[in-house]
């Protein structure tokens, strides 16, 4: 373990708190008579979380962590898969089952289908793996998987002309988990031998590649310091 | 040389 998988992982920690706790303002804002600001803002616009990528993500996780009761690593990584999974699961729970949050759904701006990801990534990973077993087939799928998954959220937030805050720092913190696995990559690949991962390497480069747009956004509405408002 | 596959990363 080294600080840049350390603190990749604790990022993308944080990206899942921010959801949770964005969820968690929307349900208990519901139901005050008189609304604080943040809470009129949660209630009265939709939510901008696109529950195509929380959908995709659940697949991701439940499909690349297959392995969490057969083989064990270290008593780290089994909670943090826990952790994955379960928020995962009861994000994608939130947004369609609860009656508050749900309402802050907005469906039809949300319209990516699931099909042409999955698809194209499953192919993908039946043709391309490291070793053609069951469980190999499913881990490298979730990689290609996890790659474009952010894809129908950036496509929502395009859409979306007012993107809150937590929007954004959850979007933010999701590209920060990928640039500094990239960096874990680099120092992996020169501290430890025959530490080669093609797969992995290129499917998170893409992944990386893929919020370039948002990050300059991002990085410019902070410079100036304006709200953040992607082109439309 | 063959490849182990292990993934310790999450």
């Amino acid at each position: 373990m080294n600080i840049f998988r350390l603190a990749g992982d604790m990022t993308h920690l944080m990206s899942v708190l921010v959801l949770l706790l964005k969820i968690h303002t929307i349900k208990s804002c519901a139901g005050k008579s008189y609304p604080c600001s943040l809470c009129f803002i949660l209630l009265e616009s939709s939510s901008g979380i696109s529950l195509k990528t929380q959908e995709l993500y659940a697949l991701v996780f439940a499909t690349r962590y297959l392995d969490i009761f057969t083989d064990f690593i270290s008593v780290y990584n089994t909670i943090m898969k826990l952790i994955f999974l379960g928020s995962s699961f009861s994000i994608v729970w939130y947004i369609r089952r609860h009656k508050i949050v749900r309402r802050s759904y907005d469906k039809d701006q949300d319209t990516f289908r699931h099909f042409f990801l999955v698809l194209p990534c499953l192919l993908l990973a039946l043709i391309i793996n490291e070793k053609f077993t069951f469980k190999e087939v499913l881990w490298t799928f979730s990689l290609y998987l996890e790659a474009v998954a952010i894809l129908p959220q950036l496509i929502l937030l395009q859409r979306t002309r007012n993107i809150d805050n937590l929007t954004g720092q959850y979007v933010f913190l999701l590209g920060a988990y990928r640039a500094l696995y990239i960096l874990n990559w680099i120092y992996r690949y020169f501290t430890e031998p025959h530490y080669v991962h093609w797969i992995t390497w290129i499917s998170g480069l893409v992944q990386t590649l893929l919020y370039a747009d948002f990050f300059y956004y991002y990085f410019s509405s902070l410079k100036n310091n304006v709200k953040l408002k992607l082109p439309a | 040389p063959h490849i182990t596959v292990e993934h310790d990363e999450l």
